[in-house]
């Protein structure tokens, strides 16, 4: 039989199109491969997936903290297209496209970052100053990746505390309407520098070398408030946004550091 | 010695749990995504209790399971007026939502809350 989600039948024996839970489990239940029959099966990176556990552990707490009543029922986690990423690495700027084709019409946009991982040999936090340079490219339709130059948006000067392995810089008021106008493919071009922060450290040393940002382009992290009638309305208790990211690396009380602590 | 009179002529009540009854009731449905062979795709949660409401509905409902006037309306309607119309039934009333993690085929990785996954309770109607 054929269910009817928002507004689009879903055959049992037609691919999953969206992430859409119930159909696959349908298939599943009726022992049919949920991902299609010839999709080969990649395997998920685990850097991404220890930082969306961390993501659905910190969402999916029953009782969100109330200062992270944010209306968010959505994220999702974009990595480049690889074929572009090869072609243009001798640019200082890393021309990168992402695929917006999973985001749904009813996926509304509230928060983008662009997620670089580190790789640094610092045992603590740290501080850095970075650049951001980036520019749409408008993409032709018979290239995929194409070196157009469209609207420019440079961010003056971030500062922000490495956690871990992860940095989010906020580009939301970039991509926001590029995503709202619901195109499949972005492309940009983008360039981070960035130099460690002059704070001194205990000790009187003061580091002064640029940190080396890891080769590995950024992922696009989006948070969305999905409105179709699949998805879990939030009521909003404060009626306004508030910071999304920091309630994942405030530092104060994360989970990871809790869970650690009492561990230790 | 001898026993109060109060304590002989009461009978002593057992607390309604401890009876097992098929009346309207909450019951549990464990599934494994790995069981599913879906856990390839669904990275969290691991496991997903549905659960699901089966029992009989009493006659007089009343408010007794929730349920609304109508209930008792339409039990009348099948014992009195047309046994075709069906009696009530025992169904959830409430639910809980269910958060996902997904890993996409195109490489991409989807958080999404869905909306009523898990019933939390039933009611005859």
């Amino acid at each position: 039989s054929s269910y009817n989600f928002e507004n689009e039948s879903v055959e049992p024996d037609v691919p999953l199109q969206h992430g859409n839970i119930l159909s696959p489990l349908l298939k599943a239940l009726s022992e049919q491969n949920p991902w299609g029959e010839f999709t080969h099966r990649t395997k998920p990176d685990s850097r991404y997936v220890r930082y969306m556990r961390r993501l659905y552990k910190q969402s999916s707490k029953p009782y969100r903290s109330p200062e992270a009543s944010h209306l968010y029922n959505t994220a999702r986690l974009i990595t480049p297209r690889e074929e572009c990423l090869k072609q243009n690495r001798e640019f200082f700027m890393q021309d990168i496209s992402y695929s917006l084709n999973r985001v749904r019409s009813q996926e509304h946009l509230l928060k983008s970052v662009l997620l670089y991982s580190f790789d640094h040999n610092h045992l603590s936090p740290f501080s850095l100053l970075c650049y951001l340079d980036m520019k749409e490219q408008k993409s032709s339709k018979d290239q995929m990746c194409s070196n157009h130059l469209g609207i420019q948006h440079s961010v003056p000067l971030l500062s922000f505390r490495v956690h871990h392995r992860w940095v989010e810089v906020d580009v939301t008021s970039f991509l926001h309407p590029l995503i709202q106008a619901h195109k499949k493919d972005i492309h940009l071009l983008i360039n981070l520098t960035c130099v460690e922060d002059m704070i001194s450290r205990p000790g009187g040393q003061i580091h002064k070398s640029p940190v080396e940002l890891t080769p590995r382009s950024p992922s696009l992290l989006l948070y969305l408030n999905d409105t179709s009638e699949v998805a879990y309305q939030r009521r909003s208790t404060q009626g306004r946004m508030v910071d999304l990211t920091s309630n994942h690396w405030d530092g104060k009380s994360t989970l990871w550091e809790l869970t650690s602590r009492r561990r230790r | 010695g001898t026993l109060k009179s109060s304590e002989t002529s009461m009978p002593k009540l057992v607390p309604m749990y401890e009876f097992t009854t098929d009346d309207c009731d909450l019951y549990d449905f464990r599934v494994s995504f790995k069981e599913l062979k879906l856990d390839h795709w669904i990275i969290e949660p691991k496991k997903y209790n549905p659960r699901y409401c089966k029992g009989s509905c009493p006659r007089n409902v009343g408010f007794m399971y929730g349920s609304p006037m109508h209930t008792m309306v339409q039990n009348l309607i099948y014992e009195k007026l047309d046994s075709s119309v069906p009696r009530p039934t025992c169904v959830p009333s409430e639910y809980n939502p269910l958060s996902v993690l997904t890993f996409e085929n195109d490489k991409s990785y989807a958080y999404k809350e869905y909306e009523e996954m898990i019933a939390t309770k039933c009611a005859c109607r």
